[in-house]
Order: C-alpha cells, then sequence, then structure tokens
C-alpha cells in the first residue's frame, strides 16, 4: 500500500474517460477501461459508476510529455502510464502516455493490462515485488486472470471482499527459491546457462553469478505455454525443446523456430502418452532420455529415431531413483534427477545415485 | 561539448531512474555528489527486483532500468 494506506472511504467511486487515445476506437478503450475496473471490483465490495462530465474521483484520460501534473512522460517506451493514490483533487487520477502505441492485443502496449495495473493505484495499491503479480512495476502481456494472490490480499486488505464473489482463479505468487518444499517442472542447459522452470516462471542460473534471475516465462519466450512439462537442449542443433503437454517448441536462443509446435508423437512416441515429465540430453552419447510416468525413452537426435527396446523402468534402470521424474539435467558424467523436494545426483558412469540433496540447492539455497 | 561516453550515458540513466523511483536526492553531479547515497539506492532496487545486491550498475541491472514500466515510485508516497 501506500503511506499511510490511503484509500477511498466510500465504496461507491466515480470515474470519468476525458479523451481517447487516437491508437484504438473508443468503443475498446471503453471495454478496456471498463474491464479493468471490474478486475478490481469483482474481489472487493466496490461499485465504479462513469460520469460523462464533470470531476469524477478518477479522472482518465491520455497526455505526452508534461501534461500538467509535473510528472511528465518520456516519449516512446520508458514510462508507460502513471496513476495517484485516493484522494481530493489528483488524487485517483490515472494518465496514460500518448506516445506509446496502444492495442486490444500482444502487438504493442495493451491497455486493458496497463490500466488494471494503474487503477490499481488509484485505489490505493502500491507496487509489488512478485514478478506475476498485476501490481509488479515493469510491463509484460499475459493471458487468462489478471490478478495473483498478493493483488488480492492487497487491495481486500484496504476494502474487504467482494460481498457476492465471483469465482476467480488467482495466480499463485511466483515461487520462493528459497522453499524447502519446491520442486522443479524442468531444467535445461541454454547456451552455457541453467534454466528452470517453475509455474509460470522461470530462474536463469548463470555459472558465475550465485544468484538466480526469476521472470515470467511470457516475458522472455511470449509464444510458449505458461507451464513447462519437461525441456532440454541440443547444443549440437543449438536449440531447446519444451514440451508442454502433446506439444513441443524448438527454441534457437529466444526465437521460435520455424514449425513449430509440433506432437511430441512425431519424436516416434505412442500416441496414448499424452505428456513428457522430463528430458535430458546425454552430449557424450547423442541420445536423448525423455521420462513419462514410470519408464523412459530414448531418442537418437543423429537419425532422429526412437531407440528400440523402449520404453524401459526408471527404478530397474536407475537404482536409488525415484520411479518418477519431475525434470532432469546432465553435467559432466553426472545426471541430475528432479522428484518433488528431492534431488539425486546419479553417475551415469557408475550407474548409482551418489548423493541426495534438497531440490532447492541447484539454486544456491 | 564531446559526446558522452556509454558509461557516462548508463550512469546518467541510472541516476534519473533512481531520483524518480527510488528517491534519490536531486543535486550536482560530480565527485563531491555522495557515492554512497547511489549505492543504498542501487541496492534499494536491486531488492526489490531480486537481483543480486551489489550496489553496482550491473548489466542485469541496468537492462531492468530500460525496460518499459509504470511511472509511480516503487518506494514512497506519490503526490
Amino acid at each position: 500500500h501506500f503511506p499511510r494506506h490511503l484509500k477511498w472511504q466510500n465504496n461507491n467511486v466515480t470515474f470519468r474517460i476525458v479523451n481517447y487515445t487516437p491508437d484504438l476506437k473508443k468503443s475498446d478503450v471503453d471495454r478496456a477501461i471498463r474491464h479493468a475496473l471490474n478486475v478490481w471490483s469483482d474481489v472487493t465490495p466496490l461499485i465504479f459508476k462513469k460520469l460523462y462530465k464533470g470531476t469524477a474521483d478518477i479522472m482518465i484520460s491520455f497526455g505526452e510529455k508534461e501534461h500538467g501534473d509535473y510528472n511528465p512522460f518520456d516519449g516512446p517506451n520508458g514510462l508507460l502510464a502513471h496513476a495517484y493514490p485516493p484522494g481530493q483533487g489528483l488524487g485517483g487520477d490515472t494518465h496514460f502516455d500518448e506516445d506509446e502505441h496502444w492495442t486490444k492485443d500482444s502487438s504493442a502496449y495493451n491497455l486493458f493490462i496497463v490500466a488494471a495495473h494503474e487503477l490499481g493505484h488509484a485505489l490505493g495499491m502500491s507496487h509489488s515485488a512478485d514478478a506475476g503479480a498485476l501490481m509488479y512495476p515493469i510491463y509484460s502481456y499475459t493471458t487468462g486472470y489478471p490478478l495473483a494472490e498478493d493483488d488480492i490480499e492487497g487491495i481486500q486488505a484496504l476494502y474487504g471482499p467482494n460481498p457476492n464473489p465471483r469465482k476467480v482463479k488467482p495466480k499463485p505468487d511466483a515461487p520462493n527459491k528459497c522453499d524447502p518444499m519446491l520442486s522443479f517442472d524442468a531444467v535445461t542447459e541454454l547456451r552455457g546457462e541453467t534454466i528452470i522452470f517453475k509455474d509460470r516462471f522461470y530462474w536463469r542460473l548463470h555459472p558465475q553469478m550465485p544468484e538466480p534471475e526469476q521472470t515470467l516465462i511470457k516475458s522472455t519466450w511470449p509464444t510458449i505455454p505458461n507451464k513447462v512439462d519437461a525441456a532440454y537442449e541440443n547444443p549440437e542443433k543449438d536449440l531447446v525443446i519444451i514440451f508442454s503437454g502433446i506439444q513441443m517448441w524448438a527454441l534457437n536462443g529466444y526465437n521460435l523456430v520455424n514449425g513449430y509446435p509440433k506432437y511430441i508423437h512425431k519424436l516416434g512416441l505412442p500416441k496414448k502418452i499424452r505428456k513428457i515429465d522430463a528430458a535430458v540430453h546425454i552430449g557424450d552419447t547423442g541420445k536423448t532420455l525423455l521420462f513419462t510416468d514410470e519408464d523412459y525413452w530414448s531418442y537418437d537426435e543423429a537419425t532422429g529415431t526412437m531407440d528400440s527396446g523402449y520404453p524401459r523402468s526408471i527404478e530397474e534402470d536407475f537404482p536409488g531413483m525415484a520411479d518418477e521424474v519431475d525434470a532432469a539435467s546432465y553435467h559432466h558424467g553426472l545426471l541430475y534427477f528432479f522428484h518433488e523436494h528431492i534431488q539425486y545426483e546419479y553417475s551415469y558412469n557408475y550407474r548409482k545415485v551418489i548423493r541426495i540433496m534438497r531440490t532447492n540447492s541447484f539454486l544456491n539455497c | 561539448l564531446p559526446l558522452p561516453s556509454g558509461d557516462k550515458d548508463n550512469q546518467l540513466l541510472a541516476e534519473k531512474y533512481l531520483h524518480r523511483f527510488y528517491g534519490l536526492p536531486a543535486g550536482l553531479q560530480g565527485r563531491q555528489r555522495s557515492s554512497g547515497a547511489f549505492q543504498t539506492k542501487i541496492k534499494e532496487m536491486q531488492r526489490f527486483y531480486k537481483l543480486k545486491v551489489t550496489g553496482n550498475l550491473d548489466d542485469n541491472t541496468l537492462e531492468l532500468m530500460k525496460q518499459a514500466r509504470c511511472g509511480v515510485p516503487d518506494v514512497g508516497e506519490y503526490n
């Protein structure tokens, strides 16, 4: 919250759209603003009433550079918008930078997303440090329900819950790397760095930097899903393959390779396989191991075919390992299997588990 | 005047950013200026964004400062 927990004292709050951006139709702007207000009214007792003239609590306008409040905008990009906390006069007012290109999709800055964020400020919300929260300061395009649990807790601490709540499914808060029960969705290398996927986020680990960097998946790769099941790098082809459900994507650095997504069955997996739990490329052999439930497959990257004699049992071939795998990684002859909050260091050469650690120790926690 | 070097541009960008969003006091540039205040504010920003807290203007910090964002400060009152 802002200092002094500024909020509107009355649950009936008025708003007025003073002017419109030429980037969108008037009806699109009206819709974006109305939906943005609904995001907050759905989870609180607040009721928003539109005024068409005079002074409303929340005055919404588009302006560029110095636009009358001594907090100028800065041309394209950089600052996108700002809003003032609840109060008289300028309080609650919400300004959008007209030098930005406003859209109703992902092609430029999405007005609905920015409006929902700014209106959060107009209601008394300050910035969140949770990268997945709507009130995080940096712009990112996301789809689906916009509020995270952090946002909902924040606004309900000011106004209370909606007495007639609509069923909502808030996004979970960003995973905590030092959570002792942390599990991974997928792990892969990417050009010398390690990428760890968990929920809507990924951590990026550089060998020379002890602190991992956490980012929303969609911020870096807008075209891959919010939930990754498995991933591996083929360094010879400079590709990272991402699996989610029955589809897979190929990334060349930060770019999606043409022709993807494809079905995982193109690899030679039977149609009954609906998901890959983990994948790891063994550089020494040129094989990629694909783990599904209690079994695993071996895919020959050179020939592009599944090796015969598979699937085989994880438990039988990797003694000491759990019978299912969430994620896997390979470094210098050692396989790292992740299952729930436990990490198994498996020697590929000696064919046994040589160390068991907490999963989050992989993040230097 | 000579064109500023890239480092000087980055330094200016960072000072403007920290002034706007983290309350770094505005004032004269130059060596008399307390670099302690600058470092303190960088650390505050790095803590907020869960970056490695170095107090230095490293690449990750600079990259984050260049991203499109909301104009409301990350700390303190906005009026």
